[in-house]
């Protein structure tokens, strides 16, 4: 079965996309059969790769119809596209249990073909994200490291919680990984320490630097593995690579 | 009648809320009554100016009950503090056109005793930003100077021309406002040029420099025009309040 590995934080532009996206392009260079899911109505991890929005949503809508995955480019790399009126789905969505167990069933059938699937979710607790922590093997969650982005983790733990309480779910704990981690701030280093004291071993050894190249790859439809190689971002992403390749099935 | 501020954008992490939080600040400085809503299930301009979450938000109790408006220590300011429990709202609400017109004149009914009225909104089109763009007189867009901030502006502009489209609204474009300027990187002023020769007059004069005090400041529980009044953040807000002081009712 696929690992299917959730990318997910309710705080605002914490680097799930850029996680989501440098992650599924070096696994996918790993050797192993990856997909990319664009769950976030912004489309950010579908635009960053150069890709178009979807008018509706491959996981959406339902029927087996023709599936529409796309090959990235220079890359063993596939993605499902997202689409700008998810948004609807945030609203109408009120699944019951019994509802979503049967949506999940029908997203891992259409994950069968993968060994491992990276879901990039929104910022926020709404259905979307639940949806995605309910057919998740693990949750991965970007921590900024500024003050605001601790406060969050709370909410996040419990949601998951939450979500393994439900006795058809198979989520774990991928880890927590702090990401634009900027040397030179003596706030980070607090973030980084506290992070660390309070979550332990579920935090990635790896860091992600702040790195003006990872902020300019998506302008060019670039992973910043790609667009800026050598950068210590680009290193920091090959690193949790490995992390993630040596850890198996989450913690 | 008060003019209603909506700080609003999907986009996460693009300093909506420290726009929000010191905006509040410096207009109720001007002498100006002055009302900060947090309308963000992650609370965070009510934890960061010291404050804690209420159990229920005043706004979607409904019943006339017990204002239970907080004064912020030291600031002529007032804060309705934010609720966790505000993701349950997203869910449920998908207002009729008649509902969300009833329940924004009831918040307008709350806001009657201030001239000034500022809204954070959380990252997301959902429910709550677009009740918030309905009952606002004008919304400020904080746009981060990176390329995935560019690509939602779009969709905003929909969310608010479809708003302004109701006959009971009167939402007007309060202007776009650069945020996390570094001046040292090249992609922070080709964003700045390309969204000045996009919106032109609708961008603020004002830009929010990256300043590692705004980042520091919601761990004081301060805003940065507080916690470090002479940083470059604190100023441009600063410049900020005089702009929006001096724009009267938007453009
Ligand atoms: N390591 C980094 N160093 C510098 N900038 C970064 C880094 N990682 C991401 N960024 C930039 O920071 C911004 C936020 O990152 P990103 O969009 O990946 O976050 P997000 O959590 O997906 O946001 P959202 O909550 O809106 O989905 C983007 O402009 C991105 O290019
Ligand atoms: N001018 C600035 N310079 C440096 N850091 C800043 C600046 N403004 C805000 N920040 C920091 O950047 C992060 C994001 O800012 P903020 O939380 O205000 O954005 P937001 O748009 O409200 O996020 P969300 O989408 O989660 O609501 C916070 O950690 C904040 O402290
Ligand atoms: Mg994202
Ligand atoms: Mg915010």
């Amino acid at each position: 079965m696929a690992r299917i590995l959730c990318i997910a934080n309710q705080k605002g532009g914490v680097g799930k996309t850029t996680t989501a996206i440098n992650l599924a392009v070096t696994l996918a260079r790993s050797g192993l059969r990856t997909l990319l899911v664009d769950l976030d109505p912004q489309c950010n991890a579908t635009t960053g790769l150069g890709h178009q929005p979807a008018e509706r949503h491959q996981l959406l809508r339902g029927d087996e119809g023709e599936e529409l995955l796309e090959p990235v480019e220079g890359e063993p790399l596939f993605l499902m596209p997202g689409t700008r009126s998810l948004a609807d789905v945030e609203m109408l969505v009120r699944l019951s249990r019994e509802d979503m167990e049967r949506v999940c069933r029908q997203w891992r059938g259409q994950f069968a073909d993968f060994q491992m699937v990276v879901l990039d979710c929104p910022p926020s607790l709404g259905a979307l994200t639940r949806s995605a922590l309910a057919v998740a093997t693990e949750v991965i969650m970007p921590v900024q490291c500024e003050y605001f982005a601790m406060e969050g983790l709370t909410q996040m733990i419990v949601a998951v919680r939450q979500v393994q309480s439900w006795n058809w779910t198979s989520l774990s704990l991928g880890g927590i990984l702090l990401t634009m981690h900027d040397h030179r701030l003596e706030l980070a280093q607090e973030v980084e320490q506290e992070v660390r004291s309070y979550f332990g071993q579920a935090t990635f050894q790896t860091v992600i630097p702040r790195d003006v190249a990872a902020a300019e790859a998506p302008s060019h439809g670039l992973a910043v593995v790609d667009y800026a190689p050598r950068s210590r971002a680009a290193r920091a992403y090959l690193e949790l690579c490995m992390e993630v390749l040596e850890s198996e099935q989450g913690q």
